[in-house]
């Protein structure tokens, strides 16, 4: 057999627009953690007050569970799900079989979040880590990368804005994955789902 | 590393979004494979703020059952795009398992036939090789031997662009099709997108798993990935 020709992904299942749920909004920076300048670092915030958010979340059933993972399973059963307003990403390193080092950083990733978000008494953030296994956290970079998306206001609810923050979660990933849709309920009220998804290859989950 | 979350502004009581989720998950995450290996970050959150002024859904809502399939047809498409990218996949491939005496030995199956290798490898090559599916079926690890009966068994690939025949026979009631059109095989497995069929004729349950085929691109991207 010889090598197929290599299709180009992206025109065919990267959408050009789309309509996003009220009271969120994204942010994202490149923050030196990938090469090249890429984006690799982003943040999903509710803004939405008129009542506490829910939350639920699944996760991988490894033995060998990643610090980010432990660390959203502990604030999701402390909080029960409730108002759970943020969720920080990384990419280009997974904080993965880093030990009591890598439960300080991630937990580090939420606080500086929930300080910023203002939420300094209970946790109300969940954090995800994607790259490479068994290297640390570049703290400084992250850091300052979720400080910058707060201070400098990176964030938005366009198109552009969540096109971005699905291209922060990849790593070998050759297009974003992005997709939302409207649904009306039985009642005639409109509602609507976006998803963002990373992940091209160590793909046969079965979480939990 | 699987990484995906789901937000709404529906209102969604806490502990029905997790049930919501688990659900969903389990028909569509957890149904696909590029490579069979699984991470140790994999996560899929869901957040629901309530900024649609409507009441709030729980189990006992008269939506509930609607927004649950919403979000699961919705977590499969997304969960379907993971594995079009695919670290140089060629091919998006669906293997259907019908008529299974158990819902979990139906998807215990399909998830054997997507994480082979070597049926990968064949797909990739454009092979219309039945014997290494029926190899996977038969090592598959069932919970109950009811789910599988050697002498019912029919496995076919079916076109998925509307061409006639759309199903090419490869197994019929347990015996090899040894005269298969190997000219309409060429064509349907010169698709991007297949599917595999498996009629187990033991029950009535059945699965889906969503896989791809295995390039050598996938060793390319691998090969390096650390340094």
């Amino acid at each position: 057999n010889t090598t197929r020709k290599v299709i180009d992904k992206y025109p065919l299942y990267v959408p050009k627009s789309g309509t996003f749920p009220k009271g969120f909004q994204v942010g994202s920076i490149a923050s030196g953690v990938k090469k090249n300048n890429a984006l690799d670092l982003g943040i999903i915030i509710n803004t939405n007050k008129s009542r506490p958010s829910s939350a639920a979340a699944v996760f991988t059933t490894n033995k060998f569970k990643a610090a980010p993972v432990l660390t959203s399973k502990n604030v999701l059963d402390s909080t029960n799900g409730v108002a759970i307003n943020a969720i920080v990403v990384n990419s280009g390193c997974a904080n993965s079989v880093t030990g009591e080092l890598g439960m300080q950083d991630a937990k580090e990733m939420i606080d500086i979040v929930n300080e910023q978000l203002g939420d300094k008494t209970s946790p109300s953030t969940l954090v995800m880590s994607t790259g490479v296994i068994g290297q640390r956290l570049q703290m400084n970079k992250i850091s300052e990368g979720i400080k910058k998306i707060f201070q400098e206001n990176k964030f938005g609810s366009d198109f552009t804005s969540w096109l971005n923050i699905s291209k922060s979660i990849c790593t070998t990933d050759t297009f974003p994955k992005l997709v939302t849709s409207k649904f009306k309920l039985l009642n005639g009220k409109e509602y609507t789902l976006t998803g963002l998804a990373k992940g091209a290859g160590m793909i046969c989950p079965n979480m939990a | 590393t699987l990484l995906g979350f789901i937000v709404t502004d529906l209102p969604i009581e806490s502990k029905t979004l997790q049930k919501m989720l688990r659900h969903s998950t389990s028909r569509s995450f957890n149904c696909i494979s590029v490579d069979g290996d699984m991470s140790t970050n994999d996560t899929i959150c869901m957040i629901a703020n309530g900024a649609v002024d409507t009441p709030e859904i729980n189990e006992n809502s008269q939506e509930f059952k609607q927004v649950q399939d919403q979000v699961t047809e919705f977590a499969q498409r997304l969960a379907q795009l993971v594995v079009r990218d695919g670290e140089g996949s060629t091919k998006f491939v669906t293997v259907n398992v019908k008529n299974s005496y158990s819902f979990e030995d139906a998807k215990i199956i399909a998830e054997s036939i997507s994480n082979s290798m070597l049926v990968k490898t064949a797909l990739y090559g454009q092979d219309a090789n039945w014997g290494r599916i029926l190899c996977a079926i038969g090592y598959a690890k069932l919970n109950d031997l009811k789910s599988l009966n050697v002498d019912k068994i029919n496995v076919s690939f079916i076109a998925t662009d509307n061409s006639e025949p759309r199903e090419l026979k490869l197994i019929v009631n347990g015996v090899p099709q040894l005269n298969i059109d190997e000219e309409r095989a060429s064509e349907i497995l010169a698709l991007n997108d297949l599917e595999v069929l498996v009629n187990l004729g033991t029950g009535k349950e059945e699965a889906q798993f969503w896989t791809c085929d295995l390039s050598h691109e996938y060793v390319t991207i691998n090969g390096d990935y650390r340094s």
